[in-house]
């Protein structure tokens, strides 16, 4: 990974005291290398690589570490600081119930991730209601109730009905009458550039008022994660990001661009295709996945 | 931005951070710059407008000649339809047969995606809509059992072209991948000489990703070809690029939408200009 091409960029340099400004211009593009390799977005690899070259630049080449090693501290250093310091936790509501909305483009795992959160937060003492609002994909609203069953958890939906606000309107309500304190709301896959089912979204949240909106992202995501990811939070505002298919073996820098670009917490991962795979975000793990 | 401008480093810096926002990748970005550089000499261009138009000639030349989906008249056509989760697999079978049903082919699909919440019933819909045969089993059921039932069921209706649907995997399990093995090893038993296309599905937001599920579907099914979907959003598939300079697989298809007409057969000029708006 990183780390190895920095020791062989570097390896003339131990204990020599101070990187030169050639020895760190040598290994910043290294990393540049590596975050771009890892999908990372461009801008946030500029602003990135910045950050860690003014902290390079004087860095003292230790004993007991390699200038090599010292680049890799400084640089997992930093990525800690851009992708942590978030809270995984769903914030429960005071008067229930807890609404709870899964946005994002289409086949990111929004549905997946909906049947996923339902189990996580059920363990956890809540009594949730999966509401499908997708009315266009072709048995979208099967294959959520499908997922209902496998968890033995109830689905809402209102069939031959063609309003996604009506369906997650009634859905709320529906929870409050049963006494269900968590409502999930599963919506259709969309591009963030088609002004009317953006528009949709928004006319959902002016609904129901959900307490989070999660943008439900691909971990292969390239480049285009932060164009997608501002646009869905400043047309609709996002609360929190899941990142779906990280069993995968993709390095995905997208959440670090995401995270970087606009400031929102990572909260959960997808880490497979069951419903018990959702797993709490470590901003460690994906800063030493990113790295390679 | 280039046109009426000289030639200067800068302009080449523009360039690649260009490829690299359209996931071209740093690599193939980087051979691409340098065959610019070479014909910028040779050809000696002067303005930014040259360069432009140059490097737009080496992208649509390095992606090849439009190559259309293969069909033999008078016989049982097979395509293998394969990749990652979510990219469009199922939905671009539904466009496919819809196509070639308006070309007057008999056509079947078989639902070979026996895992997934509803992927059968996703299927269906679109076959009904296409208006072909369909082939499934209730889920849980054996996938290869699918795939076996449709060969052997295409043939006793004399099938122009059968397109088999299978579940999205991620090629870093192998488990699945053995599994997809399994199924095209069973095409080429049951129905010597009629698997035609292989066609890996590749989303066009995917990153540097799609060069590895390029590389390792490429190792376990020969596939013949890509489809590059979701087009019709802000990105523009640059990395398909890298996966015909690296792993010479050709473009097909690409999807632009989700209604059964968003399909077109790839345009290498076409996407080359496209990475340039
Ligand atoms: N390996 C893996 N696959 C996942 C994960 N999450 C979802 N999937 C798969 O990804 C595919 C798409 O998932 P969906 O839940 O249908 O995605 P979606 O966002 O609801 O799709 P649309 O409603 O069409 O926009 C399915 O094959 C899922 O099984 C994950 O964390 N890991
Ligand atoms: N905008 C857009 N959406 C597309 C395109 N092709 C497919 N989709 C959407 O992407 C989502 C996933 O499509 P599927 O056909 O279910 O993908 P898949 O590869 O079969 O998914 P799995 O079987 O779960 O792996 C659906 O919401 C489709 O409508 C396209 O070209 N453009
Ligand atoms: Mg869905
Ligand atoms: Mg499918």
């Amino acid at each position: 990974g990183l780390g190895d091409k920095l020791q062989a960029t570097l390896k003339k340099l131990r204990g020599k005291g101070k990187l030169t400004e050639k020895d760190i211009s040598d290994a910043m593009r290294e990393v540049r290398m590596a975050l771009l390799e890892a999908d990372v977005n461009l801008k946030v690899v500029r602003d990135f690589v910045n950050a860690v070259k003014e902290r390079a630049i004087g860095a003292d080449v230790l004993e007991s570490l390699t200038p090599g090693q010292q680049i890799v501290k400084i640089v997992h250093e930093e990525l800690m600081n851009l992708l942590g310091g978030s809270t995984s936790r769903i914030a429960i509501a005071s008067k229930p119930p807890t609404v709870l909305m899964l946005v994002g483009l289409q086949g990111a795992g929004k549905t997946t991730q909906a049947g996923k959160l339902a189990l996580s937060l059920r363990k956890s003492g809540r009594h949730p209601l999966l509401v499908a609002c997708d009315v266009y994909r072709p048995a979208a609203i099967e294959q959520l109730q499908v997922l209902g069953r496998q968890l033995d958890i109830p689905v809402f939906s209102i069939s031959g009905n063609q309003n996604p606000v009506q369906i997650a309107k009634q859905g709320k309500e529906e929870a409050m009458r049963q006494g269900r304190d968590l409502v999930i709301i599963d919506t259709a896959g969309r591009l963030h550039v088609d002004e009317k089912l953006m528009q949709e979204l928004k006319d959902i949240k002016a609904a129901v008022m959900p307490h989070e909106i999660l943008l439900v992202v691909d971990a292969m995501t390239g480049q285009d994660a932060v164009n997608v990811a501002e646009s869905f939070n400043s047309t609709l505002g996002i609360d929190g990001v899941i990142v779906t298919k990280l069993d995968g073996d993709t390095r995905g820098g997208a959440a670090l661009s995401i995270k970087a670009v606009t400031g929102k917490p990572i909260k959960f991962v997808g880490m497979g295709e069951k419903l018990d795979t959702l797993e709490v975000f470590h901003p460690d793990r994906m800063a030493s996945r990113i790295l390679g | 931005l280039l046109s009426g401008r000289k030639i200067d480093e800068e302009m080449y810096e523009e360039l690649e951070d260009l490829l690299i926002m359209h996931d071209v990748g740093v690599t193939a970005a980087t051979n691409l710059l340098r065959d610019l550089r070479r014909l910028v000499k040779d050809r000696k261009i002067l303005d930014g407008e040259g360069l432009r138009l140059l490097l737009k000639e080496i992208i649509s030349n390095s992606l090849g000649e439009k190559k259309p989906l293969r069909l033999e008249p008078g016989t049982l056509n097979i395509f293998l339809v394969v990749g990652v989760n979510g990219v469009g697999k199922t939905t671009t079978i539904g466009k496919l047969a819809q196509r070639y049903k308006e070309q007057g082919l008999k056509v079947m699909v078989a639902a070979g995606d026996t895992f997934r919440a509803a992927a059968s019933s996703q299927l269906e819909i679109w076959a009904e809509r296409a208006g072909v045969y369909l082939v499934s089993h209730a889920d849980g059921a054996d996938p290869a059992a699918v795939v076996f039932d449709a060969v052997h069921s295409a043939r006793a209706k004399k099938i122009d072209l059968l397109l088999v649907d299978t579940a999205g995997r991620l090629h870093n399990k192998s488990n699945l991948m053995q599994e997809l093995g399994k199924i095209r090893r069973i095409i080429d038993r049951e129905a010597e000489h009629s698997l035609r296309e292989v066609l890996l599905v590749v989303d066009a937001t995917t990153g540097q990703n799609a060069l590895v599920q390029a590389k390792e579907f490429a190792q376990i099914v020969p596939v013949t070809g890509i489809v590059l979907t979701k087009l019709d959003g802000t990105a523009k598939g640059g990395i398909v690029i890298a996966i015909n300079q690296e792993q010479k697989i050709p473009i097909k298809i690409i999807g632009v939408g989700e209604k059964i007409s968003d399909l077109r057969d790839f345009d290498p000029q076409e996407f080359a200009e496209a990475l340039f708006e």
